[in-house]
């Protein structure tokens, strides 16, 4: 069973083509095992990530040396999808 | 256990055997309208399974809904379910609903990606993709809406089998697109295609393997708008509308591309309520609202495509 524990989900902002084209080199990037919600498409549009734990400093040094704007959008995937299961089971109950 | 499409809680996310016994269920109870078709069947040899609204008539204009072709979008599976029991209930008490059955015939695919919606409950749920192998590779699985005939292989779709948005090996590899295309094909009649994908606010309609405009821009364009305004009057969910390319991104290979170039004029794709503060897991409590906000805008497009016909 795949577990998400410690993984982040991370809303960029690009706000022009260089760091769009930046984060599209990070998307090609595939040991990093990103999974783009959002993929990155033009300036000013959001880019959402959900990035491993493992890689999780990677992703923000990359994001941050190049001054690339960002915030954390989802803290730990696994206790939403803990609450989730917690809900499923109270419903089915 | 749930007895009945009347006590089914359509509050909840549930596994599939639920939701096909709901499906069930719901035939059994409007069996005057509602009836289920097996359409194929999945990699996993899972059935692939059709709702069909229909009052009668022999190959009727029809209109084509499909849900959760992305498995990990749980919410369109339960809003899809949540409209199949809207409609069936609401055919006879609600004069459009009446007036549509009458005049056309409405398919719904409730669970699009059957395989992929049974590993998001077992083994990860935020799995997106088909469960086929790829030979010479140990990645599983294609994008569904990447392996369309549509620009198949261009931009916004990867080569790469272990990547989310992998195209497949050639369009129409995998055989829960397959067997929809070829029920489109048989079918012959069908005027809408309507898909539902879930994640921020859009409404759209073709192209996304190109950039260029289709002819039916400005009509596709009115429609997709007047259904995002009656979709907002509820709860006030504001949606973004346009064409995929510019909307979201170019992305080749996707379904509502191949229909429209196919000569199905009204196809337009949704992704429904998720702010992406919950990811792919909107709180159970939202299911409802989504559901009800849905059917406002699909009712809008419900409605133009029955009265244009072309």
């Amino acid at each position: 069973l795949e577990t998400f524990a410690g993984d982040q989900v991370l809303r960029v902002e690009p706000c022009n083509e260089a760091q769009v084209r930046l984060l599209k080199q990070l998307q090609a990037r595939e040991p990093l095992q990103l999974d783009f919600w959002r993929s990155p498409a033009n300036a000013n549009e959001a880019v959402d990530i959900r990035v491993p734990f493992a890689c999780l400093q990677d992703v923000k040094v990359f994001l941050e040396s190049r001054q690339i704007k960002y915030s954390i959008l989802i803290e730990d995937v696994q206790a939403l999808i803990d609450e989730e299961t917690r809900e499923m089971n109270l419903s089915e109950r | 256990k749930e007895r009945g499409s009347r006590s089914f809680n359509y509050g909840a996310y549930h596994p599939l055997e639920s939701i096909y016994q709901a499906m069930d269920d719901l035939v059994a109870e409007h069996s005057e309208i509602v009836s289920k078709q097996q359409i194929g069947e999945s990699y996993e040899q899972r059935p692939l399974y059709v709702l069909k609204f229909s009052t009668g008539g022999k190959n009727r204009p029809a209109i084509w809904i499909d849900a959760g072709i992305h498995a990990r979008e749980w919410v369109t599976h339960a809003t899809a379910l949540w409209t199949a029991k809207k409609m069936a209930s609401d055919y006879g008490q609600d004069p459009s609903v009446t007036s549509l059955l009458n005049t056309m015939d409405v398919f719904l695919m409730v669970v699009a990606n059957p395989d992929g919606y049974v590993f998001t409950h077992t083994k990860n749920r935020m799995w997106r993709k088909t469960r086929s192998k790829t030979p010479d590779s140990s990645c599983i699985g294609v994008d569904p809406n990447r392996n369309w005939d549509a620009g198949f292989g261009g931009p916004g779709a990867s080569d790469n089998p272990c990547s989310d948005s992998y195209h497949g090996p050639k369009p129409n590899s995998e055989v829960e697109v397959r067997s929809i295309v070829e029920f489109i094909k048989s079918h012959g009649n069908v005027k809408a295609f309507l898909s539902i994908h879930s994640y921020s606010q859009l409404l759209m309609f073709p192209y996304g393997y190109q950039c260029s405009e289709i002819n039916d821009y400005a009509e596709l364009d009115d429609v997709a708008q007047a259904a995002a305004n009656a979709l907002a009057s509820l709860y006030g969910t504001q949606y973004r509308v346009g064409p995929i390319c510019s909307v979201i991104y170019q992305a080749s290979g996707g379904s509502i591309d191949w229909t429209y170039d196919y000569g199905i004029k009204y196809s337009l794709a949704f992704e429904l309520r998720d702010t992406g503060h919950y990811g792919f897991l909107l709180p159970a409590n939202q299911i409802i609202p989504t559901a009800q906000e849905t059917w406002l805008g699909l009712k809008t497009i419900l409605e133009y495509v029955r009265d244009h016909p072309y």
